[in-house]
């Protein structure tokens, strides 16, 4: 069979896209000290093929966009995912009235990939 | 419904944060309660331009590894007035909830702060300071030196400004977190300086040599527990 090619225009290639949680929207202000939000970012786009470097897919991935465009209906293309998150802190009074200071990791998308 | 349909993941991401379910607000806490300035700083270091540099699961500050740092809060009463051992002494009963940690937590510092508010009204002076342990709940009328063993005993230079100690428990504080072990501690403060009759300021209704800040407490425990949730701590990771 022959390869399908589907356009992807670059805005659709996934890439990490800026979401600022507010702790606010969530309900949270009221026993988180600091910070009052920050940016979480989250993975969107399409995998196509072929998958460009830029992308950081793995060589499952790669396989798997390939026969993707060969048979779009029976195999999906690579999920776009977090491939580096990062840490934040969070100061907060918990239920026995302690100030605690907590590292959170894998708060914050830096990159994404597809796999 | 939708706020019911939220709580569902909610309890579980707040599950994996560590946390049973939403604290209390913090609008409920205590009137006079604040966050510890060391906690800021540690908290502004960490938002910081080289936190990218520091690794998220140690505390620089205090030399240990651990990614939560809790300033808990002391339950104790002041025994104000004679002490049952020292009639010139003020006595105050320290008790820290180590049970807040999840057992999981490896419990790598416990650090005991000790903070007198008091304004002098002449002079400097100083105080003697011994901490014990207590070992086991006292009869009424039993010596009350055999339920307690002695940590530290150290005189202290009273300042203008709200003058600390801090202690190492780590080790007790430890010991504290299994069931039915905990005792608490015993602080009992000497002044060194003072005459026979300026020692009744410690006295409930007599006058006030050693004035107590109005709106502070005369002693101020926290006990700073640094732990590390290795759950929460891979290795070879950076922070943002």
């Amino acid at each position: 069979r022959s390869a399908v090619h589907l356009p992807v225009t670059p805005s659709n290639v996934c890439k990490a896209r800026r979401l600022y949680i507010d702790f606010k929207d969530v309900g949270w202000q009221d026993w988180i000290i600091a910070p009052q939000g920050y940016m979480a970012n989250y993975c969107h786009g399409e995998c196509p093929f072929p998958l460009s470097e830029s992308l950081n897919g793995t060589n499952h991935a790669i396989l798997q966009t390939l026969v993707h465009s060969l048979d779009p209906h029976g195999t999906p293309q690579p999920c776009c995912v977090p491939i580096h998150l990062s840490p934040i802190s969070m100061l907060y009074y918990d239920n026995n009235d302690n100030v605690v200071l907590r590292h959170y990791q894998d708060m914050v998308v830096d990159e994404c990939g597809c796999r | 419904s939708r706020v019911e349909e939220a709580k569902s993941p909610e309890r579980l991401f707040l599950g994996s944060l560590g946390l049973s379910g939403r604290p209390r607000p913090a609008g409920s806490q205590q009137p006079g309660r604040h966050v510890p300035s060391a906690l800021w700083r540690m908290f502004r270091r960490s938002e910081g331009d080289h936190a990218e540099e520091s690794d998220p699961c140690t505390v620089s500050e205090y030399g240990v590894r651990g990614n939560i740092i809790r300033y808990v809060q002391d339950q104790g009463r002041l025994v104000s007035g004679w002490s049952s051992s020292c009639r010139a002494c003020l006595e105050k009963q320290l008790y820290f909830n180590m049970s807040v940690l999840q057992p999981v937590e490896l419990l790598s510092l416990a650090q005991l702060e000790i903070t007198f508010h008091w304004k002098l009204l002449q002079g400097p002076r100083a105080l003697s300071v011994s901490l014990y342990q207590v070992i086991r709940a006292t009869l009424r009328g039993a010596d009350p030196q055999a339920g307690r063993r002695l940590l530290l005993s150290q005189s202290v230079r009273l300042q203008h400004e709200p003058t600390s100690v801090a202690v190492d428990l780590t080790a007790l504080a430890e010991g504290w977190r299994k069931p039915g072990r905990n005792y608490g501690l015993l602080l009992e403060l000497l002044p060194l300086d003072a005459e026979p009759e300026e020692l009744l300021p410690f006295h409930p209704g007599n006058s006030l040599p050693l004035e107590p800040a109005s709106a502070l407490p005369l002693v101020q425990a926290s006990l700073v527990a640094v732990s590390l949730n290795p759950h929460q701590c891979r290795s070879g990771r950076r922070r943002r």
